[in-house]
């Protein structure tokens, strides 16, 4: 089972469109795929037609029992999605008071962690998405996760908050035992502005090995998709953004995995 | 001394535009305007030349004077901008640890409000930008300010999330002596989709006392403009994107007050 975490600090920079156009195509090329909402405001989960302030089970109850001294059943948690071979472990908003209750707590970093070692026969990729914070729940998106994908919008002020990312990257990968590969994926890249190219130029100059050798650009199929509740690749499967996330998978992926 | 703040849980909707455009015109129109950087992100005070990171003061010497039982000083901690007549009191990176260190703590919500009060002889005008979650900085924005700009992006998903953002404003209202009017302001409204004026047609059904009359266009030149760490109304004033603030304002400000 792989585990990636879609991460950025800054708000809107396509996260939670990154999980749900690679969770789309994952799935469709027959993987069982879990998406883990991690965003207390819960994009994803109103996105895939569930209500983030909806009763119990999700993400919040692993952090339960976790405070309880217990391992949570993630697999009580998981829900169906309108994509066949797509599921979810849906977001709460209760995840917002998780670093006032528990953030000084030790322990509360590989909850997540955890919780997906209990999952490794059911599916073959989970792909967690992450708040616009820093806090206990990015913390343990990236004690969990493989490989941490970072979405970038091509633009200046983006670039300032990237490196205080990256920074936080390395500190957190320290902790680890093995390291933590981050790809930064260029997002909503519109070849109309002087920003986009400019800052793109900027990106690769800085980080030239971790920044993905193409972009996603700017498409309002995106918006259109949310509407329909399904990832954009079902949705709009010619869709130009979403022909450049296939790409981004099939990198990803490597050459040795087929698509 | 007027304070507004632009708030909304959801990530890159333009809070922190609305606040660097809105504060940019009133600057120009002679009103002595203070900008509050409330998100450990910075980006606002990326925008205007200034390290979130850096050094002591700030708004976190605010919080850190209070948990010591003082009201700071939020005069020393205010910094200049490229913009005549436009101040700023920067964020800092360790606001983000303010929820896990303080959050249970009582009268830490009020931090804001004391500070600003110092300040009502120097400023005119004060505009709050809040981080994109609900937490105790966001909480400190809706005590001190008047008015809240709820700025939301013409699109699906944006309208789930905004029902929990008007139900957490009218609980926090609950707790005020006077009640907290909300406007919610539509952005990146982009008519080339289907998206943008369907939901746009949702939001005035659903708030119709409280939507804008107008909309916020998107506009390349938003991006462009943080390169300059301009105010967008400095940087391109004919700008059809600050023409539309522009008007937010003159509607803002009411039929009395000079333009
Ligand atoms: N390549 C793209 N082209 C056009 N629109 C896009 C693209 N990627 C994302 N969007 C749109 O931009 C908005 C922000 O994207 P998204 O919600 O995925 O960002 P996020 O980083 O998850 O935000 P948050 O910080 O709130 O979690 C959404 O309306 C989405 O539909
Ligand atoms: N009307 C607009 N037209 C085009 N681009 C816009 C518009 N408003 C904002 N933007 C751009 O969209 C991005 C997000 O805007 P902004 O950073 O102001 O949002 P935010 O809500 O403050 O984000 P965060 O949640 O990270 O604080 C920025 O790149 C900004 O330049
Ligand atoms: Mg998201
Ligand atoms: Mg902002």
């Amino acid at each position: 089972m792989r585990v990636w975490a879609s991460a950025n600090q800054k708000g809107g920079v396509g996260k939670t469109t990154t999980v749900a156009c690679l969770g789309g195509l994952l799935a469709e090329s027959g993987r069982r795929t879990l998406l883990v909402d991690l965003d207390p405001h819960g994009s994803l989960t109103g996105y895939l037609g569930h209500d983030p302030e909806g009763g119990e089970g999700g993400v919040y109850a692993l952090f339960q029992a976790a405070a309880e001294g217990r391992v949570g059943d993630a697999a009580a948690g998981v829900v169906a999605t309108g994509a066949d071979g797509l599921w979810l472990l849906p977001a709460r908003t209760a995840l917002a008071t998780l670093d006032r209750q528990f953030g000084t707590r030790e322990g509360m970093g590989l909850v997540i962690a955890r919780a997906l070692a209990g999952l490794t026969a059911r599916f073959d990729f989970v792909l967690i998405d992450c708040p616009p914070m820093l806090g206990l729940l990015m913390v343990n998106a990236l004690a969990a996760c493989e490989r941490v994908l970072v979405p970038v919008q091509t633009e200046y002020l983006a670039l300032q908050g990237l490196d205080r990312m990256m920074r936080t990257l390395a500190m957190v990968t320290r902790a680890r035992p093995q390291p933590l590969p981050a790809l930064i994926v260029p997002t909503l890249f519109d070849r109309r502005t002087r920003a986009s190219p400019e800052s793109l130029r900027r990106l690769r100059a800085r980080y030239p090995q971790q920044t993905w050798r193409s972009v996603i650009p700017v498409d309002t199929r995106f918006r259109e998709a949310t509407r329909a509740g399904l990832p954009p690749s079902a949705a709009y499967p010619q869709a130009r953004g979403v022909q450049a996330y296939r790409e981004l998978l099939a990198d990803l992926l490597g050459p040795g995995e087929t698509r």
